[in-house]
């Protein structure tokens, strides 16, 4: 049974590439097929793989120009697929708006998927527009990665507001798979205050497992890698591995 | 002579509102009257200084409802001043595809502001839609912060292709004020990496002041307090201090 699972925030930066990446790929190692959907224009899924996107995307394919096949590339992770995107997802944005069913387009093409995959990665932008919707409506659950820092805690109430509007009119399964809270750094009180904050609203929903602030993490991508590729012992790729168990098993 | 400088980047969290924030708090320090203009719905700079933005925003005043006087308020830094933003902006962005002129929106605003300001800071969202347009045109130069890290990068040439195509068809005296490298981490080489080939491609246009990650700056909005008010002596507020007087002093 295929979960389908969409990694979104407005707020830019929080991780959500970042997760959409090393989750997929964690997943993937523990041996689940895997699909990482790239929904945002600035591609950085592709590149976070080493992947080139310069045709053949996912922009094609929801617009119906080309199969879905036609788009997927394995990555060097054994079991772990992407569909990239590029700057021509932008033009999707603009000419979906004028269509009829305008935030199902993306649904309508991985329910095809499902009986390929356990699991189906979607990356969205830092909005809450049409591509963001796509992704809203397209999924089982949504994992909202949540940066320890104020502003990023701020935008979290718009968030779970759109959430809940998109399930009362679009999508009436869509629930909460868990709340992520990224990027930690230990030497300042605005972590725990916002870690707190966080769990205080979530309670378990939000991932025993926190991802530290680790520079291996940043560094990965301009390796065109997964952190587990890049440095198998550091404290990201721990994080991600241990988030990677705990996504697995669930929260129930 | 006012100038009015927007604050650009389609990469999220890269420093936009950050530095939004912290130049202008900087610049009116020395003694110049400053404006900062949110542009971006997340509202993070009413936050960034302390103050609520329910009700008479940026939003109000672009579709004329209110005027430019009842938004403004004044801050807690002497000279500076703020128009807040809120999720109605996103109405807006919705609202003004189907008007004319569109993209001129905001600056029919500003401009009968240059008379009360010697600098307006416009912050904007992390896309390049229609309210980072207004941005764009509404400006006389745009300041582009970015992160020293590899997906920042990669998303630098998207948003200077933008800024060519406003500059011939919207607004053809647009000229780049400066890129900010923000976010500087000395403890991994992807730093030097990006700052070296930034500093390749835009020469002197990168300001030598950079911004080195600092915890007090993630600090300082969970305070309402510009960086400066939080901690006058940390490296944040000396480098964004330096970065005020190398930018009044202009890039010649
Ligand atoms: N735990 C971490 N430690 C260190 N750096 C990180 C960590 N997680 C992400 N990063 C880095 O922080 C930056 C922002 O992460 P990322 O691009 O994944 O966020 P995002 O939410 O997808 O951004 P956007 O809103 O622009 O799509 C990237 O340069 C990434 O490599
Ligand atoms: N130099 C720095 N050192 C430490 N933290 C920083 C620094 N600059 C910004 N931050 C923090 O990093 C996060 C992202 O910064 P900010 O929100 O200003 O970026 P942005 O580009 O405006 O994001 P968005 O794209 O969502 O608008 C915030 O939590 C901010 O407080
Ligand atoms: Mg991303
Ligand atoms: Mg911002």
């Amino acid at each position: 049974d295929c979960k389908i699972v969409t990694i979104a925030n407005q707020k830019g930066g929080v991780g959500k590439t970042t997760t959409a990446i090393n989750l997929a790929a964690g997943v993937a190692l523990l041996d689940k097929k895997v699909l990482v959907v790239d929904f945002d224009p600035q591609g950085n899924c592709g590149s976070g793989f080493g992947i080139k996107k310069d045709e053949n995307t996912i922009y094609e394919v929801i617009m119906g120009h080309i199969s879905t096949k036609e788009a997927m590339i394995e990555t060097k992770v054994k079991n772990c697929s992407l569909i990239p995107a590029n700057i021509n997802l932008t033009g999707a944005g603009i000419e979906l708006v004028e269509k009829e069913e305008r935030e199902f387009f993306l649904k309508k093409v991985l329910e095809k998927e499902r009986s390929n995959f356990d699991y189906i990665f979607i990356d969205c932008p830092p909005s809450l527009g049409i591509l963001t919707l796509n992704g809203l409506v397209a999924c089982d659950t949504v994992l909202i990665p949540l940066q320890t820092e104020f502003f990023a805690l701020e935008g979290l109430s718009q968030l779970i507001n759109t959430i809940n509007l998109v399930k009362k009119s679009l999508n009436p399964d869509l629930t909460i798979e868990g709340v992520l809270l990224t990027m930690l750094d230990k030497r300042t009180h605005l972590t725990d205050d916002v870690a707190k904050n966080v769990i205080g609203h979530f309670g378990n929903k939000v991932y025993r497992t926190m991802i530290p602030r680790n520079i291996r993490i940043a560094e990965a991508p301009s390796y065109g890698l997964p952190v587990f590729l890049h440095d198998k012992h550091c404290l990201g790729s721990k994080a991600y591995e241990e988030l990677a168990k705990e996504f697995i098993n669930g929260k129930g």
